[in-house]
C-alpha cells in the first residue's frame, strides 16, 4: 500500500460516505443518476467476487464488502426510500449502450479466458464509463447540488490517485496492467470537464452550473 | 499478468 493509493482508497471511501450523506441529510435523492448506481453496483459486484477466491488482507475483504454493500444500500435509498424524489424523466441514459461494448471488449481484450478474469475485466471496463449516466443527467438539468459535485469530485479524484499509484508501482514494484491504466486513464479523463467547472466555480462558493 | 497483484486493488 502506498501513499497514492491509500489516498484514492480513502477518496472512494469519502465519495460513498457524501453520497449517502446527501440522500439522508436532504431525504432527496434528486439530481442523481440511478443509473450510474446500478452500474457502480454491478461493477462491485462483478469485481470482487474473488473475495470467494483470493484473500489478501482484513483491510481489503473490509474494503470490498462495505463498497459492495454501500452499492446496494443506494440503490434501495434511490428505488425503494426515497423514490418519490428520484429524477426518473431526466435520467435517461441507456444502460445497456454501456453494459454491452463492455461485455463485449472484455471477452476480446482480457488477460485470460476465465471466468473470474472476465468478470473483473468486465467491472474494469465498465466502472470506466459507470459515471456517464450521472453526467449526462447534469448536463440535462445544467446543474448539481453542491453536495452533488463534492460527490463527483471525490468520485473522480479516486482514480485520478489510482494512476499516480500505477506509477509507483511500475517504477518501484516494476507492475502494471495494461488493463486497469487505460480504463483507468479513460475514467479519470470523462472527470476533466467536471474538474474544470468543480474548481473554477464550486471551490469560489458559486453553484455548479454548466456554462449557459 | 500477475492475477494474485491486482487483487490487493479496488
Amino acid at each position: 500500500m502506498n501513499i497514492f493509493r491509500f489516498l484514492g482508497d480513502a477518496s472512494h471511501f469519502a465519495a460513498i460516505i457524501i453520497l449517502v450523506l446527501k440522500i439522508w441529510k436532504t431525504r432527496s435523492c434528486a439530481g442523481l443518476s440511478g443509473r450510474s448506481q446500478i452500474a457502480f453496483a454491478i461493477v462491485f459486484t462483478t469485481r470482487y467476487v474473488d473475495l470467494l477466491t483470493s484473500y489478501v488482507s482484513l483491510y481489503n475483504s473490509l474494503a470490498k464488502i462495505i463498497f459492495i454493500f454501500s452499492s446496494y444500500a443506494t440503490l434501495y435509498l434511490i428505488y425503494f426510500r426515497f423514490k418519490a424524489t428520484y429524477d426518473g424523466n431526466h435520467d435517461t441514459f441507456r444502460l445497456e449502450f454501456l453494459l454491452v461494448p463492455c461485455a463485449l471488449l472484455a471477452l476480446i481484450v482480457n488477460h485470460r479466458f476465465q471466468v473470474v478474469e472476465l468478470l473483473w475485466t468486465f467491472s474494469i471496463y465498465l466502472e470506466s464509463v459507470a459515471i456517464l449516466p450521472q453526467l449526462f443527467l447534469i448536463s440535462k438539468t445544467g446543474e448539481a447540488e453542491t453536495i452533488t459535485s463534492h460527490y463527483l469530485f471525490s468520485l473522480g479524484s479516486y482514480r485520478g490517485l489510482y494512476i499516480l499509484n500505477w506509477i509507483y508501482r511500475y517504477y518501484v514494484q516494476n507492475y502494471y496492467d495494461l488493463i486497469a491504466i487505460s480504463a483507468g486513464v479513460l475514467q479519470t479523463l470523462l472527470y476533466c470537464d467536471f474538474f474544470y467547472l468543480y474548481i473554477t466555480r464550486v471551490i469560489k462558493g458559486k453553484a455548479f452550473a454548466l456554462p449557459a | 499478468s500477475d492475477s494474485s497483484k491486482k487483487h490487493d486493488e479496488l
